[in-house]
């Protein structure tokens, strides 16, 4: 889930675009 | 007046500040939804919330004309020193937004509400007003978002000669667009960049503030 995300994963994932992946 | 270089710049950071807003149903969420009672519901809520946001932040970021220019690292090294200072800097445009003057109160309580203490909230809603007074125009929030993300100062950045450059162009549209606005207060800019200091401290007590929460 989204909210075992650290900022910085969230970062590189969106900054790649598959954050959904 | 803007060059044509200038207008065709802003336009750009307008649509990509607009196509990326908070999507109504979270916003919605946010101010009405009346089913979350207990901390824990709260503690998921806000960490949607948060997720989608600093998405928000990224899509944004990315589509501002020379970011994917610069070096990968130093995207993700200006997104993470940045991203706490530019969502405050959001939900206080959002808090000020007229549209949501009859829900303010609401969004209010549900903050007093979340657990964090009142030693950090109180500083948060003054700099809530305190950018209210500015009765900024969205274009000034938009710029003010982007000169925030494009601090060359962050931590670990290598190449700041170039994010330097990048913040300078949406400065110089900021300081023009200031004087457009606002003829009769030669003052404006000065108070916008002004703020951005006060965004620093809250970045600063960010971490306490969320420690704060977690213990309560």
């Amino acid at each position: 889930p989204a909210s075992n995300l650290g900022l910085e994963d969230i970062i590189r994932k969106a900054l790649m675009g598959n954050f959904d992946e | 007046e803007l060059t044509s270089e200038q207008m065709e710049l802003l336009q750009f950071v307008m649509d990509a500040y607009n196509k990326n807003r908070l999507p109504q149903e979270l916003a919605t969420k946010l101010i009405v939804q009346d089913d979350i009672v207990t901390n824990d519901d709260n503690f998921v809520f806000l960490t949607t919330m948060a997720t989608s946001h600093v998405q928000l932040l990224v899509e944004f970021t990315k589509k501002l004309p020379g970011f994917q220019t610069l070096d990968h690292e130093d995207q993700i090294a200006l997104l993470k020193g940045s991203a706490v200072e530019a969502m405050f800097l959001r939900s206080a445009e959002l808090f000020n937004r007229k549209l949501l003057d009859t829900h303010t109160d609401r969004l209010a309580e549900r903050i007093r509400n979340s657990g964090i203490s009142q030693d950090y909230i109180n500083p948060l809603f003054n700099f809530y007003k305190s950018v209210g007074e500015l009765n900024m125009a969205e274009e000034e929030y938009a710029l003010l978002s982007a000169i925030v993300i494009l601090t060359p100062d962050r931590q670990y950045i290598k190449d700041k000669e170039s994010v330097e450059k990048l913040q300078e162009s949406f400065l110089n549209i900021l300081e023009k667009l200031c004087k457009q606005h606002h003829p009769n207060n030669p003052q404006h800019f000065a108070r916008l960049l002004g703020r951005l200091t006060e965004l620093r401290t809250f970045s600063h007590h960010h971490t306490d503030m969320l420690m704060s929460w977690r213990v309560n």
